[in-house]
Order: C-alpha cells, then sequence, then structure tokens
C-alpha cells in the first residue's frame, strides 16, 4: 500500500 | 497537498459545474462535444479502479480523493447521459466528427509500452493518463469547425486548462520539496495536455482580438 502512495494525485 | 494542488482540483470541479449550469440553463449542449465527454468518463473510470481495493478511511488525503473520484465519475456520466437524451436533439452530431480511434489507439499502444509496473491496473492507468492528454482534441475540433467559442464553452475550457496548468506547478513545487518525488510518466503526458490548452487559448485570444472565426492549425 505504501508505493501506492506515490499516485496521491487526481 | 499543496495550495497549487487543490487549486487546480477545484477548478476541474469548477469545468464541470460550469459545463452543467450551461446545459441546464440554456437547455442545450450546443458547442459541447460529446465525444471529448464520453473519453473523460473513460478517462476517470480506468483511473480510479483502485477505489475498489481502497479503503477511504486510511487517511484524510485518501479520503478526499475517494470523494473526488467518486465526483469526478459520477458526474462525468452524468454529463453524457444528459447529452445522450435530454439535451441530445441539440447537439451537433455531424460536427463532432474527430474519429475518436486515433486518441484510443495511440493511448493503449503507448500504456502497453510505458507504464510503473507489469499489472492490468497500472497498464489501464497509464491509459487514462495518456488518454486525458488528448481527451480534450474532439471538443477544440467542434470549435474550430463551428468557428465560433460561446463565452461559456470558453469558460469551460478556460477552466480545464487552468486545472492543467496549477497541477504543472503543482509538480514543480512537489519536486522541490519532497525528496525523491518523481512522476515522469504523469508529467511527460500532463506537459503535453497543458501545451494543447496554451496553444487553444494562443488562438482564442488572438480570434477574439481581431474578432474573427477562430481556427486552429
Amino acid at each position: 500500500d505504501a508505493e501506492d502512495d506515490k499516485k496521491d494525485e487526481l | 497537498m499543496n495550495i497549487f494542488r487543490i487549486a487546480g482540483d477545484m477548478s476541474h470541479v469548477a469545468s464541470i459545474a460550469i459545463l452543467l449550469l450551461k446545459m441546464k440553463t440554456s437547455r442545450n449542449c450546443a458547442g459541447v462535444s460529446l465525444k471529448t465527454q464520453e473519453l473523460y468518463a473513460l478517462v476517470f473510470l480506468t483511473r480510479y479502479v483502485d477505489l475498489l481495493f481502497t479503503n477511504p478511511l486510511r487517511s484524510p488525503l485518501t479520503m478526499y480523493n475517494t470523494i473526488m473520484k467518486i465526483l469526478f465519475i459520477s458526474t462525468s456520466l452524468y454529463i453524457v447521459y444528459q447529452m445522450r437524451t435530454r439535451y441530445k436533439h441539440t447537439y451537433n452530431e455531424a460536427a463532432d466528427a474527430f474519429r475518436v480511434p486515433f486518441l484510443i489507439g495511440p493511448a493503449a499502444v503507448a500504456a502497453l509500452l510505458f507504464h510503473l509496473k507489469n499489472t492490468v491496473v497500472e497498464v489501464v492507468w497509464a491509459f487514462s493518463i495518456f488518454l486525458e492528454a488528448v481527451a480534450i482534441m474532439p471538443q477544440l475540433f467542434l470549435l474550430q469547425k463551428t468557428g465560433e467559442v460561446e463565452n461559456i464553452t470558453g469558460h469551460y475550457i478556460f477552466a480545464l486548462g487552468a486545472y492543467r496548468g496549477l497541477y504543472a506547478l503543482n509538480w514543480v513545487w512537489r519536486a522541490f520539496w519532497e525528496p525523491g518525488y518523481r512522476q515522469w510518466l504523469t508529467w511527460t503526458a500532463g506537459i503535453v495536455q497543458t501545451g494543447l490548452y496554451a496553444d487553444f487559448f494562443y488562438h482564442y485570444i488572438r480570434s477574439k482580438r481581431q474578432g474573427k472565426k477562430l481556427k486552429l492549425p
């Protein structure tokens, strides 16, 4: 899940 | 979250609100490209597949993103639905003639070539990034065919352009303040997209000044 923190834009 | 990101999201929401208000108050969708709206619906549906496996309560940012993602998917589908039913008789179907496969095809090829991880979700996500970069093209094509930009359609595209420009500033900000924050794929697609808007506004302002019809190269 930590990796997905990078994709925190819309 | 920085000021550019939040302002960018707000202009994105504003662009959608402008479009919906225009259709509701004028009871028509003349000058609006259904093809662009359908592409945006496809962009959001493919971008936000992660809604299915993300717990919105994970963090305040996740909560915010979840609400926005649901808002973008639902409003884009609602716009398409309205254009296909209530406002169908006012839609310039013949002029909205941009060939969408010319956008979807290359976006799909680009996504197969460039993605972050070898999973279906990641390829679909990359596809949405590439498709968003060019999804405005049918709308610009329609404007140039009809030759005139209604004020409200101009405002819609202006709000969308502001969203793109503010996102680019957000990236500059993050690259500066967040060590290790690098998003080459998003950045490349985003810069292409911002360029499309910049080009449109250049011609839009020029045609307004000269009182001539809009002509895009």
